[in-house]
């Protein structure tokens, strides 16, 4: 099964 | 001061319909580049980033930069109140605590005003890289609405595979599975074609009409990436802002759903994927 990831993990916080 | 002046206002409605639904409050950043906002959905499984450059509004002045924290829906609430021609200006005092959507109508004998509170809000400010994507592909966004309206009415998520020659939709769900496969458009068929008739002798004729799919793909690395589509379906509602849509897609990264904002700017959605446990 597949799971939603999160934008968090891609993005850089600023 | 900031003071922003969009003749043709339905650009605003458009725009606030299509992401109204997905983030419930937002900072717009006032700056004299432009009017722009990026925020994330409540899940933080998606993300808005809109702009709109103040050389794409009829009048704009920003003395220095505005953050102005809004409630979609209120907003949403107020652009309601125009009419689809009219021209919408936005004003706010550098230290005020409200907006001011003011409308007129083309004749100029209606003039209306209505000033909403802004709120603060805390945000997270998310970088975004520049990613050279290993598909793009372009394609009508009428069609694009409909594939995700239809597939999601078989299953919950839609996988997009591209390759050099087509893009592939794939949905599965209790009732069974779906498979939509658009073929690129060959160069020969995006160009105009010559048509003779009897009558008028040569006749243009130009295919690279509404009708048909129209997909360009640009392709370094074929590339498969699943999405739910609960979120896909809200980014379509952008549709009427341009013909066309843009997908990016790069392996386990995030897919960029590009509408453009014709001489003003763009609306981009972005969507993390499904992956594996």
């Amino acid at each position: 099964a597949k799971k939603q990831s999160s934008l968090a993990g891609f993005f850089e916080k600023r | 001061m900031f003071e922003a002046r969009i003749l043709q206002g339905s650009i605003l409605k458009k725009v606030l319909e299509s992401i109204k639904d997905l983030v419930t409050d937002a900072n717009f950043e006032c700056t004299a580049n432009g009017f722009a906002l990026q925020a994330m959905d409540s899940s933080h499984v998606s993300l808005v980033a809109l702009m709109l450059r103040s050389t794409g509004f009829d009048h704009y002045r920003c003395d220095r930069d505005v953050t102005m924290g809004m409630n979609l829906l209120n907003m949403s609430k107020m652009l309601k109140c125009a009419d689809n021609d009219d021209t919408i200006t936005m004003k706010a005092d550098d230290a005020g605590d409200v907006v001011t959507f003011m409308f007129e109508n083309p004749k100029a004998d209606k003039i209306s005003d209505f000033q909403m509170k802004l709120m603060d809000i805390d945000t997270e400010h998310l970088g975004i890289p520049d990613t050279e994507y290993e598909a793009t592909v372009k394609m009508s966004s009428n069609e694009f609405q409909r594939i995700c309206r239809d597939l999601s009415s078989i299953g919950d998520t839609v996988t997009i595979a591209v390759t050099k020659d087509s893009v592939k939709f794939t949905t599965s769900g209790d009732i069974g599975e779906a498979n939509i496969t658009c073929r690129r458009t060959s160069d020969g068929d995006m160009k105009e074609e010559k048509v003779k008739t009897e009558e008028d002798g040569e006749k243009v004729h130009n295919t690279k009409s509404s009708e048909g799919q129209n997909v360009d793909i640009d392709l370094q690395e074929p590339v498969t990436l699943t999405f739910a589509l609960r979120y896909l379906n809200s980014f379509c509602k952008a549709t009427s802002l341009c013909e066309n849509v843009r997908l990016q897609l790069s392996k386990e990264l995030p897919v960029v759903v590009q509408y453009l904002i014709e001489d003003m700017g763009y609306v981009r959605f972005y969507l993390a994927p499904k992956i594996e446990e």
